[in-house]
C-alpha cells in the first residue's frame, strides 16, 4: 500500500544518509583534495605552431583551456556542481561499481573569431560558439 | 606541438607535456579542422607579383583584419571601434565612408560570417559609339556553406582624386547587374545603384548589392557579374580609369572586392565521423 510504501522509502531514505554521511567521514575534504578538484587548466591552441600561417591571418592561437580532475563527495562550491551532480554523486557512492561520477566539463564556454583565405584567396571571418573554457563544473 | 600550456605547466598531476610526433601533429591538425568545419585545409595560391610589401595586406584582407579587430574589441566590451575620428577628404569633396563604415559594424554584429571576394575578372572594353567604356567584376560566390544566407553585401572600389584633368567635373558612376552575355552586343543589364562623387573625392566607395548576392548563390549559373560604367553630369561616357577608379592593375591595397555578411539560417547537426 502506499502507506507502506512510504514508510519503506523513509527507512531507505534513512539508511542512505548514514551511508553518505559515514562516507563524508571518510573522504574528508583536505588540500589534497584541492589539488585534484575538477578546475579549469590553461591550454593554448596555436595556430603558427600548426604551420598554418599562410592561411590563417588571425588569431595566432587561442587559449581553449581544457576542465580537469574529481568530482567526488564532498561537492564544493568552487566545483559549480550542478543539481544534479550532487544526486549523481549520492548515487554513485551507493553504487560505486555501477554508476560513475559526475563528469568535470565546462559550464561557461565563449566564442572566438577566426580570419582566413579559402583555396580561392577570399577571406573569411567566423564566428565559432563555444570555443574557449571560461568556467568548469560538476556535471 | 600545437598546443601548449598558456603559462608554465600548472598543477596538473599526472599530466605530461610532450612534443608531439610528426603523425599525431597530423592527426591535430585534423581534429582542429574538423572543428572549425573545415573539410581540409586551405590552400590559397600564392599571391601573384606585385606582392605586398612583408607584413602589408591588399585591400580585402585589410578591410577583413579591421573587421576582426571591431569584434574582437567587442567581444571585451570596449564598444566604440567606429567612432570617426579619421581624415576626411579635402573640401570641397564630401567625406567618403571610412574603411569600415558604421554600416558595416552594425552589420557585423548580426552577422555569424563575413566572407570577402577577390575580383576574378576585369577588362576594359574597346569605346566604340554603341559601346560605352565600363569595367567588368566577377566574384565566385558558389562555395557558400549550406544554411548561410546573406544579409548584407557591398562592392567596394577605390576612387583617386583627378582633380587636373576634370577640374570641378560631377560624375556618375553606376553599378550594374549583368543579367545575358551577348557575343556582339552590349550585355542586358540590370542597375543596382548610382553614386554622385566630385572628381577630386579620393577612398572607398560602397555600393548595395544585397539582393544580387543573394541571387548569386542560389542560383551560382546566373552569375555574371557586375559591370560599372562612369558618366559626366552631361552624359558623356568617362574611362573609369580617367575618372580616379583603381582597378586590378592598381596598388594592391587599393584593388576593388566585394564583402558580404552571412547569418545561419538553418541548425547545423555535426555529421557523425
Amino acid at each position: 500500500s502506499a502507506t507502506s510504501r512510504r514508510k519503506q522509502q523513509n527507512r531507505n531514505r534513512s539508511t542512505q544518509a548514514q551511508d553518505v554521511s559515514r562516507v563524508s567521514t571518510v573522504t574528508d575534504y583536505n588540500s589534497s583534495d584541492l589539488k585534484t578538484a575538477c578546475r579549469k587548466h590553461e591550454l593554448y591552441v596555436s595556430f603558427q605552431d600548426l604551420g598554418w600561417q599562410d592561411w590563417i591571418i588571425a588569431p595566432k592561437g587561442y587559449a581553449a583551456n581544457y576542465c580537469d580532475g574529481e568530482c567526488s563527495f564532498p561537492l564544493n562550491a568552487h566545483m559549480n556542481a550542478t543539481n544534479h551532480a550532487i544526486v549523481q554523486t549520492l548515487v554513485h557512492l551507493m553504487n560505486p561499481d555501477y554508476v560513475p561520477k559526475p563528469c568535470c566539463a565546462p559550464t561557461k564556454l565563449n566564442a572566438i573569431s577566426v580570419l582566413y583565405f579559402d583555396d580561392n584567396s577570399n577571406v573569411i571571418l567566423k564566428k565559432y560558439r563555444n570555443m574557449v573554457v571560461r568556467a568548469c563544473g560538476c556535471h | 606541438g600545437a598546443c601548449r600550456p598558456a603559462e608554465p605547466p600548472p598543477a596538473a598531476p599526472g599530466f605530461l607535456y610532450r612534443r608531439l610526433k610528426s603523425h599525431e601533429k597530423r592527426e591535430m591538425q585534423r581534429e582542429i579542422l574538423s572543428v572549425l568545419g573545415l573539410p581540409h585545409r586551405p590552400r590559397p595560391p600564392p599571391r601573384e607579383p606585385p606582392a605586398p610589401p612583408p607584413g602589408r595586406l591588399p585591400a580585402a584582407p585589410r578591410f577583413m583584419l579591421d573587421l576582426y579587430h571591431a569584434l574582437a574589441e567587442g567581444a571585451e566590451g570596449t564598444a566604440g571601434a567606429e567612432t570617426g575620428g579619421r581624415p576626411q577628404p579635402p573640401a570641397p569633396a564630401p567625406p567618403l565612408p571610412p574603411v569600415p563604415s558604421a554600416q558595416d559594424s552594425a552589420f557585423l554584429n548580426d552577422a555569424d560570417m563575413v566572407m570577402s571576394f577577390v575580383n576574378l575578372v576585369e577588362y576594359d572594353k574597346e569605346f566604340t559609339p554603341h559601346q560605352q567604356h565600363h569595367k567588368e567584376f566577377k566574384f565566385n560566390l558558389s562555395q557558400i556553406p549550406e544554411g548561410e544566407a546573406v544579409t548584407a553585401a557591398e562592392f567596394r572600389i577605390y576612387k583617386d582624386c583627378v582633380v587636373e584633368s576634370f577640374k570641378n567635373q560631377t560624375f556618375l558612376i553606376s553599378i550594374y547587374q549583368v543579367l545575358q552575355e551577348h557575343p556582339n552586343r552590349a550585355s542586358d543589364l540590370f542597375l543596382l545603384d548610382t553614386r554622385a562623387v566630385w572628381a577630386s573625392e579620393e577612398g572607398w566607395l560602397e555600393f548595395d548589392v544585397t539582393a544580387t548576392s543573394n541571387m548569386w548563390v542560389m542560383n551560382p549559373q546566373h552569375n555574371m557579374g557586375l559591370q560599372l560604367s562612369v558618366v559626366t553630369r552631361d552624359g558623356f561616357s568617362v574611362n573609369p580609369r580617367e575618372a580616379g577608379l583603381i582597378g586590378r592593375d592598381g596598388p594592391y591595397d587599393k584593388q576593388p572586392f566585394m564583402v558580404a555578411f552571412f547569418k545561419v539560417s538553418e541548425v547545423h547537426i555535426r555529421t557523425t565521423r
